[in-house]
């Protein structure tokens, strides 16, 4: 595994969007898995519609029917990957944009830009997590979200951070050793993607803490998976 | 390390009284250059000294973020006129997963030496 890695730098991860006032983070982290999955299968990166998901996903767990997709409402990244396995794949922003609200379905499986190969879940181990990354492209995370309304910039670390997830990410690189004050030793840490705006956070990034000293900051290794595009000419 | 750490958290919460208190004058010059920078306008004045008081409760809650996770930077953000609830009903939306549901498509496990 290399000491640091950023799929940002490989050209595999879109611009920072912004989820608006709703609750949709979570097709955000799906769009921007297959984004990165679409890349790896065909080197381009197109930048996908968050609005099909809001607006047409409404998948339900396999094993409870009440537990469904639902717009501004809230959603499972592993449950849109599935959903998008069967309705054929995802269309692009620019022919379904954001609206930052649940609408009528206007899916057009004429304009399919991007298809779900398959998708799988990551242990919890964050060497197995920074190899899915490195070999799959960035990865859906949930994330506990209560340090992240204050959130400036610099390595998160909190000494005390719930693991109970309620937000969804995307997971794009990471780094051997991040800013700390001095009298804190460097940590090493991943690097998240967001979906507020270039306005929060470092230029619409975070930076949490990882290693043997601080496994599963905030629950980010607890709701990983990874999926992979079909490979389009 | 360790030592600091602990401090750290014990400093917090002795800090709890000193400076938590934020000036009348304080949070009013913070609040003007927040809406400042965000673009901010409130329906009344009603809803302003609503949303300034949430907003001192915030400048208080990012100096105990602070005390708490201080490899990172924590402060005003644009979120700083929501309470806790609304930031989460209105900017997250991470549904559960199903208590139930065994763990489909486990990803195989992959090499990581060499």
């Amino acid at each position: 595994l290399p000491d640091d890695f950023d799929w940002r730098e490989h050209g595999a991860v879109g611009p920072v969007k912004d989820q608006g006032s709703c609750g949709s983070c979570w097709s955000f982290s799906t769009s921007g898995a297959l984004e990165g999955a679409h890349f790896l299968a065909t080197g381009k990166l197109e930048v996908l519609s968050e609005q099909q998901m809001v607006d047409c996903d409404h998948e339900c767990d396999a094993s409870e029917s009440r537990a469904c997709d639902s717009g501004c409402n809230g959603g499972l990244m592993t449950t849109a990957f599935s959903y998008l396995m069967k309705s054929g794949g995802l269309q692009s922003e620019k022919d379904y944009p954001y609206a930052g609200r649940e609408n009528t379905c206007k899916f057009d499986k004429s304009k399919i830009v991007a298809q779900v190969k398959n998708f799988s879940v990551v242990p919890v181990n964050e060497d197995q997590i920074a190899a899915n990354l490195v070999k799959h492209g960035p990865l859906a995370i949930g994330i506990n979200a209560a340090y992240m309304q204050t959130y400036i910039g610099g390595v998160s670390c909190p000494f005390i951070c719930g693991k109970h997830l309620d937000h969804g990410v995307l997971l794009v690189g990471y780094g051997s050793a991040g800013y700390a004050p001095i009298r804190f030793k460097e940590k090493p840490y991943w690097i998240i993607k967001n979906s507020w705006g270039e306005n929060w956070g470092e230029k619409g990034y975070y930076k949490i803490c990882r290693g043997p000293h601080d496994k599963n900051k905030c629950g980010v290794d607890s709701m990983v998976s990874t999926v992979t595009a079909i490979h389009t000419s | 390390e360790e030592d600091p750490l602990i401090q750290q958290v014990v400093g917090g919460g002795e800090g709890e009284g000193e400076g938590d208190e934020l000036g009348e004058l304080d949070a009013e010059a913070h609040f003007a250059s927040f809406e400042r920078r965000f673009g901010r306008t409130y329906r009344d004045a009603g809803e302003r000294a609503h949303r300034m008081s949430v907003f001192a409760a915030n400048l208080r809650r990012a100096r105990r973020h602070q005390r708490l996770d201080p490899t990172a930077t924590h402060g005003v953000t644009k979120f700083s006129d929501l309470t806790p609830d609304e930031f989460r009903d209105r900017f997250l939306g991470l549904r559960r997963p199903s208590s139930l549901g065994a763990a489909p498509h486990e990803a195989p496990i992959l090499p990581t030496d060499g």
